[in-house]
């Protein structure tokens, strides 16, 4: 493993714990999107059904439960926690995240390395995340005024997404039995594309030293 | 298999 992939997997981990620590010391879920945070955990779920049928490595299996884990926890803390959901913006978070699921899956049906059912889920779950930020995007664009921690999640979501390419360009070069994947290097590249208006807002807000705020 | 070698990402 090279030093970009760890890298990138540390800030997808961290966006996570930022997550969890805003809602579980602050009770709150303000500007989080529960649209989003559903699309990762089916996200997660289709990408590693194999996390019992194939063992690749410890830092593998811990890691693929920590975000099965998290994002579920998640979910239960924003749809049942009596404290937690009430600070859901609900009304603002209108995004119709559905009408992503059903053309990824017929995407993933058409486009796919290899036609079985464990192949084609986990291009589905490719195809998804690199849309999945789309209604949090929204959310913090209603919002406009985005809160610290919230601002923090999402730039290491796109962090994480800029190392991930790097990580992808060095394995090209430096392995030489890595083949090219087109599926996984588009959808990520646009995935990271989603984030660059966001992410001059937030550099500048922190060069700035001010509050983030999205222009309407 | 050329095309696992991405399995091993997250």
């Amino acid at each position: 493993m090279n030093i970009f992939r760890l890298a990138g997997d540390m800030t997808h981990l961290m966006s996570v714990l930022v997550l969890l620590l805003k809602i579980h010391t602050i009770k709150s879920c303000a500007g989080i999107s529960l649209k989003t945070q559903e699309l990762y955990a089916l996200v997660f779920a289709a990408r590693y059904l194999d996390i019992f049928t194939h063992y690749y490595s410890l830092y593998n299996t811990v890691m693929k439960l920590i975000f099965l884990g998290s994002s579920f926890s998640i979910l239960w803390y924003m749809k049942r926690h009596k404290v937690v959901r009430r600070s859901y913006d609900k009304d603002q978070d209108t995004f119709r995240h559905h009408f992503l699921v059903l053309p990824c899956l017929v995407l993933a049906l058409l486009i796919n390395e290899k036609f079985t059912f464990k192949e084609v889920m986990w291009t589905f779950s490719i195809y998804l995340e690199a849309v999945a930020i789309l209604p949090q995007l929204v959310l913090l664009q209603r919002t406009r005024n985005v809160d610290n921690l919230t601002g923090q999640y999402v730039f290491l979501l796109g962090a994480y997404r800029g190392l991930y390419i790097i990580n992808w360009i060095y394995r090209y070069f430096a392995e030489p039995t890595y083949s090219t994947h087109w599926i996984t290097w588009i959808s990520g590249l646009l995935q990271t594309l989603l984030y660059a208006d966001f992410f001059y807002y937030y550099i500048n807000s922190v060069k700035n030293n001010v509050r983030l705020q999205l222009p309407a | 298999d050329a095309d696992d070698s991405l399995k091993d990402e997250l």
